[in-house]
């Protein structure tokens, strides 16, 4: 565990923990986008597979437990509370999830890391669940970026989530590059060019986060 | 450990 790392980890619950407390105290997902939502929970599941058979640390256990919990208690709110369900704009929301689904499950097939870790006794449908998870992480938040530019008026709470996800992914970006000089044979491209997509995705999201927070001035995304 | 296995990032 590295500092880079460990502040990833902490941003990354941070923005789960910022959802929550919009949906559960404000009963809002005004300009939440469920698609996103709903990818994240297939995200966790697809990628904490393993979270029984192959243990690690209490530390990685209980944060894959907050994680899965968190992901699926906000889609549950979006879709079934009374009051919640009804802040969800649908009609801003039509990123069809399955456009991203199918090709990240069909690159994982083809392109994943089980032919060089031999001595892993993970079967191959695990690797491929944990890759499919990789590639669709980074592309996870294209509908809600989408929705950003479609909801003119972008409230706090959700411009710190959506900043907040993007910055955890860079975080880890320093990580694994710590990583790479400090451990030797740590090398995982599939990890790094998928997390250096995700990353790149923020880049005008981060662009006009960072031209609103200077100018003080309310975030907006250009159509 | 739980260090040296490629999945022990979250």
């Amino acid at each position: 565990m590295n500092i880079f790392r460990l502040a990833g980890d902490m941003t990354h619950l941070l923005s789960v923990l910022v959802l929550l407390l919009k949906i559960h105290t404000i009963k809002s997902c005004a300009g939440i986008s469920l698609k996103t939502q709903e990818l994240y929970a297939v995200v966790f599941a697809t990628r904490y597979l393993d979270i029984f058979t192959s243990y690690i640390s209490p530390y990685n256990t209980m944060m894959k437990l907050i994680f899965l919990g968190s992901s699926f208690s906000i889609v549950w709110y979006m879709r079934y509370h009374k009051i919640v369900r009804r802040s969800y704009d649908k009609d801003q929301d039509t990123f069809r999830p399955y456009i991203l689904m199918l090709p990240c499950l069909i690159l994982a097939l083809l392109i994943n890391e089980k032919f060089t870790f031999k001595e892993i006794s993970t079967s191959f449908f695990l690797f491929v669940m944990w890759t499919f998870s990789l590639y669709l992480e980074a592309v996870a938040i294209l509908p809600q970026l989408v929705m950003l530019q479609r909801t003119r008026n972008i409230d706090n709470l959700t411009g710190q989530y959506v900043f907040l996800l993007g910055a955890y992914r860079a975080l880890y970006i320093l990580n694994w590059i710590y990583r790479y000089f400090t451990e030797e044979h740590f090398v995982h491209w599939i990890t790094w060019i998928s997390g250096l997509v995700q990353t790149l995705l923020y880049a005008d999201f981060f662009y006009y986060y960072f031209q609103s927070w200077k100018n003080n001035v309310k975030l907006q995304l250009p159509a | 450990n739980g260090e040296s296995k490629p999945h022990d990032e979250l």
